[in-house]
């Protein structure tokens, strides 16, 4: 573990004293290593590395602990405070609908998580509405119908016509039948596809979203930063959902996506189940990351 | 990566920067800078020196090409959305367009809507389906879908799978089960189970590969989405611990969104 390799190198320096620039240059490299073992983008660990050390060089070790373990507090501390020092919820409209958009890449969990946020959502008092705005991908509608189904939540669908135009109908169709909170479930679509990349900014301006929440798989690796770069870049993104988090990856990605958007992340997937979602909390995923 | 004729340090420390970024992981670059470093005493420009590092690479992927006899049976394995049902759908075309009867296995029996789905696909190629209903055992579906394929004559069944995370003891063993279905109930089949892989994924795929190699010894890797901007460099470290080749690679969402894996072209792409 860090800790183990970190404790090996600080061996040399016994009780008192202050980390000296070589012992945490040493000590930065481990840091690195895991870091990017965890899958946290190379750029965002270099950024890391170079805060952490200025924090560590010359530090004097607190009487409580090992040189070691001062310099995981420290990283822990950075990371945590990069991960969003607190929990983060649904900025919900004060007087009328509101509207979230679900956006990622192929297979990143969005159809599952409209579900699943819709289910937490309702049973804090929300009426939901599903919005079937994936016109491409085989069944993707009867897909978001059975999980509607599954959780007594309506689903709004025009079959296979404009994703805008659906958009723009689901909010009339919320209105009449008293749904405060509208889920648009999108296509899964490459962060370099411009014509998919504006049929987003089209539904957007269409509903005038509240929330705008891009939806990444927690194995994501390097490629992360690009993804979420170019869709913080094309749109007004409001939030963060990891979903896949109850396998063994790291989750560095997390950190990756965090640091180039400023985007808070605000729920979890943790399984398949339709009741698999969870308030995100920064200091476990800052301790998962780290391993 | 700037084109300074001259190899500096910063050479080095620039390809090791493009092999990280490339999902290719510390151990794995290590591993190749070192051979690189050893490799390239007498040479003097940076193309030579990327060449010498694309060789290296190209080396790890095994080099036996795709091996598949008939009347053969596909398991098509791997984690929750990388792409098992859309790589089924291009699979059964393209051995469908080279004169071969082909029928599919909906044995994702759990997720919303997985049957329709692979239900498109099979009506888009034009093959035969076999289906229960949502809830089914996916082994009785296997079962069946073995039966139909023998008294078809069909020279290839393919089994779609549940997406599943490898560290899920319960349907790692379920997916055992089907495996050992294959070999009991079609002994005279070829059985090949192949891992479907996203090449956005980083380095947990190593862990993946491992876990899916223990239940159902696959024999080549699908490496999917690599149209996007992911190099798919675990690909590198899985050929090298686990001699596993990959056999074909996604590059889209339709139906001819399909190639056989090329070494030279995926190490090209990695240095663009
Ligand atoms: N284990 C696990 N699986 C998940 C989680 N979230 C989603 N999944 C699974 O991941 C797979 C893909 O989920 P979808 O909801 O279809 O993903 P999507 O983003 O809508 O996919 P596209 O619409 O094709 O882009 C399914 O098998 C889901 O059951 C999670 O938190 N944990
Ligand atoms: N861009 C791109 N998308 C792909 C590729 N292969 C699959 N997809 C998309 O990825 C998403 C998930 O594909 P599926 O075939 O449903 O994946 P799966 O592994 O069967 O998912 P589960 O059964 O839920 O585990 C869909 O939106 C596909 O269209 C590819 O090579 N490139
Ligand atoms: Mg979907
Ligand atoms: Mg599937």
């Amino acid at each position: 573990s860090l800790t183990n390799k970190l404790g090996d190198i600080f061996k040399k320096l016994r009780g008192k004293g202050k980390l000296s620039e070589a012992d945490v240059k040493q000590a930065m490299r481990e840091v690195r290593l895991a870091l990017l073992e965890a899958d946290v983008n190379f750029k965002v660990v270099k950024d890391l590395v170079f805060r952490i050390t200025e924090r560590s060089v010359g530090q004097e070790v607190m009487d409580s602990l090992t040189p070691a373990q001062q310099v995981i507090k420290i990283v822990n501390e950075e990371l945590t405070s990069l991960m969003g020092s607190k929990e983060s919820r649904i900025n919900f409209s004060s007087k009328d609908i509101t509207t979230i958009i679900l956006v990622g890449l192929q297979g990143s969990g969005k159809t599952t998580t409209a579900g699943k946020l819709g289910r937490l959502l309702s049973k804090g008092g929300k009426r939901p509405l599903l919005v079937a705005a994936d016109i491409y991908r085989p069944a993707a509608i009867t897909q978001l119908q059975v999980v509607g189904e599954k959780l007594g939540l309506p689903v709004f669908t025009m079959g296979q016509q404009d994703p805008v135009n659906i958009s723009r109908a689901s909010l009339e169709y919320a209105r009449k039948h008293n749904c405060d909170v509208v889920i648009i479930d999108t296509a899964g679509r490459l962060h370099i596809d411009d014509e998919l990349m504006n049929e987003l900014s089209e539904i957007n301006k269409t509903v005038n979203s509240n929330e705008i929440m891009l939806v990444v798989d927690s194995m994501t690796g390097q490629d992360a930063v690009n993804v979420a770069a170019e869709f913080n870049k094309r749109l007004p993104l409001t939030g963060l959902i990891l979903t896949k988090l109850d396998g063994d990856s790291r989750g560095g990605a997390a950190l990756s996506v965090k640091a180039v958007t400023g985007c808070p992340i605000k729920y979890v997937g943790m399984g398949e189940k339709l009741d698999d979602l969870e308030i995100f909390y920064p200091e476990r995923m800052a301790s998962r990351i780290l391993g | 990566l700037k084109f300074t004729k001259k190899i500096d340090e910063e050479t080095f420390d620039e390809l090791e920067e493009l092999l990280i970024s490339a999902d290719v992981g510390v151990c794995t670059t290590q591993e190749l800078m070192e051979r690189l470093r050893e490799n390239s005493k007498k040479i003097n420009n940076l193309e030579e020196l990327k060449t010498v590092l694309k060789d290296e690479i190209i080396n790890f992927f095994p080099k036996e090409s795709i091996s598949l006899t008939f009347p053969a049976v596909i398991l098509v394995v791997g984690v929750n959305g990388v792409g098992k049902t859309t790589s089924i759908g291009k699979l059964a075309n393209r051995y469908k367009a080279e004169g071969k009867k082909v029928i599919l296995a909906a044995a994702d029996t759990f997720r919303a809507a997985a049957v329709d789905q692979l239900e498109i696909w099979g009506n888009r190629v034009g093959v035969d389906i076999i289906k229960h209903k949502e809830g089914a055992d996916p082994a009785s579906v296997l079962f069946d879908a073995l039966k139909a394929g023998k008294a078809r004559k069909a020279d290839i069944i393919i089994c779609d799978t549940a997406g599943r995370l490898h560290t899920k003891k319960n349907l790692m063993a379920e997916l055992k089960k089907l495996y050992r279905v294959c070999h009991k109930e079609y002994p005279e089949a070829n059985v090949t189970s192949l891992m479907v892989l996203d090449a956005t994924t980083g380095q947990n795929a190593l862990s993946q590969a491992r876990m899916f190699k223990e239940a159902v010894d696959f024999s080549g890797i699908i490496l999917t989405k690599l149209d996007g901007t992911a190099k798919g460099g675990i690909a590198i470290a899985i050929a090298s611990e686990l001699k596993i080749p990959v056999w074909y690679i996604g590059i889209g969402e339709g139906i001819n969104d399909l190639q056989e894996f090329s070494p030279q072209d995926f190490v090209d792409a990695i240095f663009i």
